[in-house]
């Protein structure tokens, strides 16, 4: 694993996340859903919290876009680029953005949802990209067949808990 | 024909390797066109660098694996930071 240069991290254990808009290719619920079930991904084996806010302010800001957005990093229309999230921080930093030219999907037969929100949100938390293929963090899609028995790799969770130490719960 | 064409392939991954190089591995945009086109010094380096942690053979040369690999859907944070 590897963390953004300076190994910025979120101060504090408790975040909130804001869904700014929704893609057409997904029922709302469907969404919270994936959104909800990848923070529980970084939940399960952390100290960190989450709770969703509708309006104002938020640490993690989530949103589907197309082409160029608004921060000098536009989309590149179907396929290539799936999403890009940044290190944790003030504004725009620690937002998420998933390009609205995919077709998102709960299931595997377009692009997951969950799968590629799980791994921006590491992004999202202070993770930088894996050279792990089997990390969560590898920055190439994965297309898992059994998306049920999903489980963030030993790299994954060495790297997240490198940042916010582990889950003294469990 | 089939010549032309070839030559039309080349240029095609040379470019799309070029892009993927500047947007994930921080080749710099001001890297001479010729040494771009001859795939050499900084060029090869960063190809190994971008097949080393992908995992892919470390053959400095743009194959079909890591073309492959370049085509592949993925996220838009770089791979290395500066």
């Amino acid at each position: 694993f590897t963390t953004f240069p300076g190994m910025p991290k979120w101060r504090k254990t408790h975040l909130t996340y804001r869904i700014m808009n929704y893609t057409p290719d997904l029922p709302r619920d469907a969404v919270d859903s994936a959104i909800e079930k990848a923070l529980n991904v970084w939940k399960e084996v952390t100290p960190l919290t989450f709770s969703r806010t509708d309006e104002g302010e938020a640490d993690i800001k989530i949103s589907f876009a197309v082409r160029d957005h608004g921060d000098f990093n536009p989309f590149d229309g179907p396929g290539n680029v799936l999403g890009h999230a940044y290190p944790p921080g003030p504004g725009i930093y620690g937002d998420a953005h998933f390009d609205d030219d995919e077709q998102w999907t709960s299931d595997t037969s377009g692009t997951n949802l969950f799968l590629v929100a799980a791994h921006e949100l590491g992004h999202s938390l202070g993770l930088f990209h894996s050279a792990d293929p089997s990390a969560l963090m590898y920055p190439v899609y994965n297309v898992l067949a059994d998306l049920a028995r999903f489980h963030l790799s030993q790299d994954d969770v060495n790297g997240i808990q490198s940042l916010y130490g582990g889950n003294d719960s469990l | 024909y089939p010549v032309d064409r070839a030559a039309e392939d080349e240029n095609n991954n040379m470019e799309l390797t070029q892009q993927y190089l500047e947007n994930y591995y921080n080749l710099g945009k001001d890297v001479k066109p010729f040494v771009r086109r001859r795939n050499s010094g900084p060029v090869v380096e960063k190809i190994r660098e971008m097949q080393k942690f992908l995992g892919l053979e470390v053959t400095g040369k743009v194959d079909s694996d890591t073309l492959a690999m370049m085509r592949r859907p993925r996220c838009g944070v770089p791979d290395v930071g500066d």
